[in-house]
């Protein structure tokens, strides 16, 4: 068991145990800034956990980050325990997270999958979707990106329990889905979310279930156009950014549409690295280079979030 | 624990929408058990295609059939499993 935040390993990939204990180290560690917050329970009932990084006050504004939602995307998981670390360690030190959380909150899902994620470690490595029992289906699983109420059903999306974009049943079926709708709603302040895929070095906006550009396209494209600068920056990585429709397809029922269509206006998801040569089995050794330049696209989105209250 | 001994990762770059019609084609064939990585999007834009090694003459023989042009991206994907699990025990330890 990984027992401190200073000898974890952030370089290696960690089972969810070793993820859920890091995270009660790093809340004990910094017990001013993080608390663990737990806002469900999954399919097959493990908790579903959200990190909240506050520096007091009530009713603040918000920042949403979640990695995970596809459990075999593994740099993202990974991503998000490093920024996770990168947060309390930049409080006080760097400006722009020190100003961000003096007036906003954020939280972060480092684990949105993880009854996928634990399947991941034991029995099939390239499993994407929850594991719900489909009804009439020997197929398990939905596409937890597939079944938010924001064009749920339509384009990029399947019917049949056996693909790996099946929608669920309904809108909100998965409860790892559900359980990121209540919060939300909930809070009734959340500004931005950013939710964080892999792998094809995209930086994307709504919409991804109609072709019809966003009300505040060029607001976000510009937004979009300075974080992948910025992160170009650090290794040269190349992103491309835009709608998802635009982009990459058509794709119904996604979170950063649902988000937006429920009045969060700064919807981002990224599709971290890889070049074409690992895709979802990006080694391991390739996980702090790929937190490091994300970080400051993460840190110019939320930074313009606070600049741009609304 | 499920195996991928010798399943191989394509990168399919269709030239038009004709083959990428095709593609999607292919992929719906469920006896194939075929896994879209990155699906068919648009002319110019790889796709990525785990093939179970079973397949993997049928699929390629069908890609080079329709000149689909792709491109072996991952040899052998339990070699991959293997070392990252090789790793994630080193560092454990």
């Amino acid at each position: 068991t990984e027992r401190s935040t200073s000898t974890f390993d952030f370089a290696s990939y960690h089972t969810l145990d070793e993820i859920y204990d890091w995270l009660n180290t790093l809340v004990a560690d910094h017990p001013n800034l993080v608390s663990k917050l737990h806002i469900g329970q999954s399919y097959e009932k493990r908790p579903l956990y959200v990190l909240k990084f506050s520096t007091g006050g009530s009713n603040r504004s918000a920042i949403w980050l979640d990695t995970g939602i596809h459990s075999r995307e593994w740099i993202t998981q990974a991503t998000g325990v490093w920024t996770a670390n990168k947060i309390v360690e930049e409080y006080g030190q760097d400006p722009s997270v020190t100003a961000i959380l003096d007036s906003m909150d954020i939280f972060f899902e480092i684990i949105v999958n993880p009854d996928g994620f634990a399947f991941t470690h034991s029995s099939n490595r390239l499993w994407r979707k929850t594991r719900s029992i489909n009804a009439g289906s020997p197929c398990v699983g939905v596409d937890p990106n597939r079944n938010w109420d924001a064009g749920f059903g339509g384009a990029g999306s399947s019917s049949n329990p056996c693909s790996e974009t099946y929608r669920g049943p309904y809108a909100h079926s998965e409860s790892e889905v559900k359980s990121i709708v209540d919060f939300i709603c909930g809070h009734g302040s959340v500004k931005s979310i950013i939710s964080i895929h892999s792998y094809s070095q995209m930086l994307l906006y709504p919409y991804g279930y109609k072709t019809v550009p966003a009300p505040n396209h060029q607001e976000l494209n510009e937004v979009a156009k300075k974080a992948v600068s910025d992160l170009a920056a650090v290794y040269g990585t190349k992103y491309t950014y835009g709608s998802i429709a635009d982009t990459i397809y058509m794709a119904g029922g996604t979170s950063v549409d649902w988000a937006y269509d429920n009045g969060v206006k700064y919807s981002f998801t990224f599709e971290l690295r890889d070049t074409g040569r690992y895709g979802f089995l990006l080694p391991s050794s390739q996980i702090i280079p790929t937190a490091t330049e994300t970080w400051p696209a993460l840190l110019d989105i939320m930074v313009h979030v606070l600049e741009h209250p609304y | 624990e499920k195996l991928f001994v010798g399943d191989q990762v394509l990168r399919v770059t269709a030239r038009d929408e004709e083959q990428i019609a095709l593609l999607r084609v292919l992929g719906e064939r469920t006896e194939l058990q075929l896994d879209f990585w990155r699906h068919p999007a648009r002319p110019g834009l790889p796709a990525d295609l785990q093939v179970p090694f079973p397949c993997l003459q049928e699929v390629k023989t069908f890609l080079e059939s329709n000149n689909i042009s792709y491109s072996v991206m991952i040899e052998d994907v339990q070699e991959l499993l293997d070392e990252e699990k090789k790793t994630m025990n080193k560092s454990r330890r």
